[in-house]
This record gives C-alpha cells, structure tokens and sequence, in this order.
C-alpha cells in the first residue's frame, strides 16, 4: 500500500513541478511533500510553492490570486494518476490579474491538447485563445447561444 | 474521447426550445453577460451525466431545474443531452459516438437514454466511471470554488490522492 | 418585538427597494419579505430581485455576478439601521461583467457619502473612479505602497 | 468619523519598516498584482481593532502573522495603528483623532494603546461598538466572501436583522 502510494506521489509531484516552471517560464518552482515519512497514513501532504522573487511558502497562506494559480496547477496534475477526458471550469480567473491570466492561459492550452477544456470566462484574454466561442444572452428570461469561431475579439 | 455536442430542453434558463452547443477538441469558451446562462450550461452537461443532488446543480430542490418562465408548461419534461466522440473507445460502447440523454418529466424519475436507448442510471454511471468521465469536484470546478481547491489542508490532499488510487 | 422587528424591516426593505433602484436606474426592483408574518420569529425573509427584462426572483437563485448586486444591496441597506463608519469590500467586484461593475460603482459613490469605502480591487474602471488610490506592489517578498491621486488611469 | 490613516509593521508582507497609508473621506481604492499585500492591508486594519481569531486574518495560528522573511528578526514586534478623524465625536473619547494601536510580541499577549497610552483591550472594543466600528464580516467583505453573504438563507437573514436590533 506504501509502495503504490508512493509511486503515485512521485508522478503527481513530478506534474506539479512541471505545471507550475510552465506556468512561470522556469523562474517559479512548486513540490508536494509528505509530512512526515513515516506514518504516510495519518499525515498529509504540503503543496509548497515558490513565485519569482518570492520565498517558497505552503499554498494555504498564499494570497487570493496566488492560490487560484496553486490549485489549478494541483488539480491537472491529478491528470498524471487518473486524466479526465473533459475539464469544467467556471470563472476560476476570476481573482487574477493580468500575469497570472496569461500563465492560467498557458497551461490551458498545453493541457487542452490532452483534455477537452470547457472554459466559462468573462475576460477576453482567455476567450480570444479559444479553439471556440460561445456567447450566451438572455432575452426575456430566455437563455440563447451564438458561436463564435475562434481568435475572434469577444467583447463582454 | 471529449464532448462533441450538449442539447438543452427545459433545463433552468434554457426555455421549451431545444437548444444545441457543438464542440471541438481543446479549449472552448463560453462567455456573456451576467445572468445569460454560462453556468446552467456546464450545471446542465453535469445534470445529463447523472448529477443528483440540488446544492450541486445551485438549486433548493430538483423541482427548481423547471423552466419557471411560463407556468403551464410545467407539464413539460427536462431533456438535457450529452454526445461524447468516442471513436478512441475510451467509453466502452462500440459506437463511434455515444450519447447520453436524461429525461425529467416533472413528477417522475428521471429516464436514461444510451444512444437512444433506455437503460438503467447505473448503466450510464458505470460507463463513465470507466472513461473517468463522471462530473466530480476534481473536473468540474464550480463558480467561486477554486479558492476552497486550494485551502485543503494536508490531510484532505493526501485523501483525495488516495481515493484516486 | 414584533413592532420593533416590523418598524426596522420596514426601513431596511424601504433602502433594498431605493438601492437596486438606483443602481439599475428604475428598471429594475428588489425588495424584502416576510415568510409568514403569523410567525416572524420562526421564519425568514426573503430577499427579492427583478432585474431588468428578468422575472422576479428569490436571491439564492440567481447567477453568480446577480448574486453579488444582491449581496451588496442587503449590506448597505442594513446601513438605515446600523450604519458603520467604514467598509471594507475585498475584490467583491470579481465576478461581475461591465455592466454590473457600473452598477456597483455607482452605489459605492453615492454611499461613500455616508461612509467610507475602502476597496480592493483590480478593475480600473472602480479604481479609476475613487477619490484616492494606493498602489501595492511586492519587491523581495515585501509589500510596499505608494499613492496616486485619484482618477488617474491605474494599469493593473 | 472615518479611517485617516494605517501604520503597519512586521505584520505579514509588510516588513519591519513602518509603512503608513494616509486615507481620507469617500471611496479609497488599493489595487495592485496578485500577492502583492492588498488582502493583508484589510487583515490589519481588522487585527489593530481587535480582531483575533486566525480564520479571519487568513493565517493558521498568530504567528504566522510575524512577517516571516529573516528569522532572526523575529523578536520583533508586530504593530498596527489606526487613527480615526473623530472631530464629529462619533467615538466617545474627547479628541478630534483617535488612534488605537495594537502592538504583538513574538512571545506574549497584545498590548493595545489609544492615543499613546496603554489600556485594556475591552476598553478598545467598547468604544469601537459604540461607534459601529468594530469589524464583523457585514463591514468587512474579505475576497470570495461575497457569494456567501448572498446565499445566506431566510432564516439567517431574519436573525441578522435581530441582531443589529
Ligand atoms: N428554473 C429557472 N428558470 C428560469 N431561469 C432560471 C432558473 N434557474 C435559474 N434561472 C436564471 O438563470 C439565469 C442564468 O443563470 P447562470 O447562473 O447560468 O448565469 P451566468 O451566465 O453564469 O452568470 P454570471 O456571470 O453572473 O455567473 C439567472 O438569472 C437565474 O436567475
Ligand atoms: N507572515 C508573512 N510574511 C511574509 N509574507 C506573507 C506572510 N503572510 C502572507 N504573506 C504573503 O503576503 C503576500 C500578499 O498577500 P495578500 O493576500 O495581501 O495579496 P493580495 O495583494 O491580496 O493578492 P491577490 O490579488 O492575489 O488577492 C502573499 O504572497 C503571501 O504569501
Ligand atoms: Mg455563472
Ligand atoms: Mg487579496
């Protein structure tokens, strides 16, 4: 059971290093650690994360914006042990300004090649990178959908 | 495998008019306004894959999901429909595209179609457990929930590895 | 208590109804209600929203941004009965598109008449807007701060 | 009365140079990257009125709010100051400002100081009650709490309304 764990570990933490240089063009680094090695069991693990010019802290205490960037690098490389064939994500930009948008973007499009992805988004930035666009509007309580082809300037 | 078409019927905001959003691969977007449906859309995909439970489709209670625009159509069923390319086979069905269909008249069970077919929820939940397709809180993260991603503590990351393997 | 209750419910449903008037500038309404008004104390009250060309509806089933005009129409409204000499509203403007972020910032400027406003924010058009605006920036892990003058274009 | 001015000190990003933020009447804004100490300007405003409990100053224990970036430093005191434009006397104490300072060691209790002299934090939190000034989660919105406050259900809106009676 150590062993299995373990093995599975390795991978997730490899992803996790990987994601996270992607995202910040290698001047960022980010690693799972186990608390403590010997009762696995009953510890858990850290995600520890480093931004440029920043000391290496614990996800938790990172800021709002930060922790968004943490968690979706978390949650694809999950991928690595048990890679869902679609992504749901509604609004996850939402506390990020513009250099995080952009490194969000990346690995969306690095991991869309693996995954579908399904991006619900109010910020152009994300959408104009889209392989497609939908547009919702309401009309008279009514819901409507409109396809936009990709790379075509979405205003919100 | 990935999505390649969602059909709305009935479903939230989404009126007795069946409403189609096709797909690619990669990254698709949905974007508009405040209040347009962007949400209902990804709550619908997740209603069709067999989600159950009201808190997680953002409503009181399942009744809630009725088209409440015009009263007298309540009589109208939900229909929400799910087609997967399948032509990788990762959903083992030997059809090239596979599509999932729940059906909700509004005072009844819900009824499951596979390609047309009626069959049993479990059928519809196993075949998705096996494409790890299943809509869970690992692939479907909901409106304001990346935060709480990422204020797990230690013990509930090591749990959710686990439970993966 | 009963006459005590209804004279402040009146007061906070009288501001619901002029706030969210104000801001989406009497096209739309929001008011409070009373569950059963035989049994005050054992049941709730419902917070009502009509936006425009929308039906009316309860506020827990809104969309996300709705929610939030709806949230912070409840908040300033407790204002007739309680009113506080500062607040402090951390990115609430995060899921709101440009439409909603008007109607935020106008309800924010008419009320910071009343009370101060201190705001976070990464939306120029809110920042743009106030009547002072510090920038925060990290350099080694620190934080510093340096003032701008109000409604100067802040790149973010 | 309105917020005039913030001191801050060895309070989490903000290191062990005193930082001062002047602020006037109206609407103030702060903005600025991601994690570059917006949040931690609010958490310390709430922490020099008193606010005590981890949960709300976003750390897991107190100490974590010792600006953490040189280790031996850390014999050093946090402190945060508030001062209050009270020329309209809504704080009942007799001076046009009132500053209320809080003041952390790294191993002791916090020691609160109104208008330089050292008093009781009780004494902190009667006068801000009176004046409605202590932080409660109606005045202080802290990012990503938005949503909950509009999903407060029926009966928790009527207790609110109770208690603010
Ligand atoms: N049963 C229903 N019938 C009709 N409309 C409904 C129903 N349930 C919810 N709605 C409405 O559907 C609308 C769209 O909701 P949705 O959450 O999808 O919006 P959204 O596009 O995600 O908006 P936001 O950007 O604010 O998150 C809302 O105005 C909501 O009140
Ligand atoms: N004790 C501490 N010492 C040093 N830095 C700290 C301490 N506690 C938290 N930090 C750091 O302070 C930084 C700023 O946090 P804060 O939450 O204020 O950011 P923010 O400007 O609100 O960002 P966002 O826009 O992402 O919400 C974070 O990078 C966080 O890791
Ligand atoms: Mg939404
Ligand atoms: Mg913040």
């Amino acid at each position: 059971k150590r062993k299995i764990f373990m093995e599975s570990f390795e991978k997730v933490d490899k992803d996790i290093r990987y994601i996270f240089s992607t995202m910040t063009d290698n001047l960022g680094s980010a690693w799972l650690e186990v608390e403590d090695t010997d009762n696995i069991f009953e510890s858990g693990l850290s995600l520890m994360i480093q931004f440029p010019n920043k000391p290496a802290r614990e996800s938790t205490s990172l800021s709002g914006g930060e922790k968004t960037i943490a968690a979706i690098t978390f949650l694809l490389a999950l991928q690595s042990l048990r890679s869902s064939p679609y992504y749901l994500f509604d609004e996850v930009d939402a506390h990020l300004d513009a250099q995080n948008t952009e490194r969000l973007l990346k690995i969306l499009i690095e991991k869309s090649k693996v995954s579908q992805m399904i991006i619900v988004t109010l910020k152009d930035m994300i959408a104009s990178h889209a392989n497609l666009v939908y547009g919702v509007y309401a009309k008279n309580g009514v819901s409507n959908i409109i396809k936009y082809k990709s790379n075509i300037e979405v205003t919100v | 495998v990935h999505i390649k078409k969602v059909e709305i019927y009935g479903f939230k905001s989404f009126g007795f008019t069946n409403k189609v959003i096709n797909l690619e691969k990669g990254m698709m977007c949905i974007t508009g306004p405040n209040g347009s449906g962007k949400s209902n859309i990804l709550d619908a995909i997740a209603f069709a894959l067999g989600e159950n439970s009201p808190k997680s489709l953002r409503v009181d209670k399942l009744h809630s999901l009725f088209h409440d625009d015009n009263n007298e159509q309540k009589r109208k069923n939900i229909r929400v429909s799910v087609t997967f390319d399948n032509s990788d086979r990762v959903i083992p069905v030997d059809a090239n595209s596979v599509t999932i269909t729940r059906e909700m008249p509004f005072d009844g069970d819900s009824i499951y179609y596979l390609n047309g077919k009626h069959v049993s929820k479990s059928t519809i939940t196993d075949l998705l457990d096996v494409a790890l397709a299943t809509p869970n809180r690992l692939n479907n993260v909901q409106q304001g929930m990346i935060m709480r991603i990422a204020e797990l503590n230690s013990e509930e990351r090591r749990k959710i590895l686990e439970d993966i393997i």
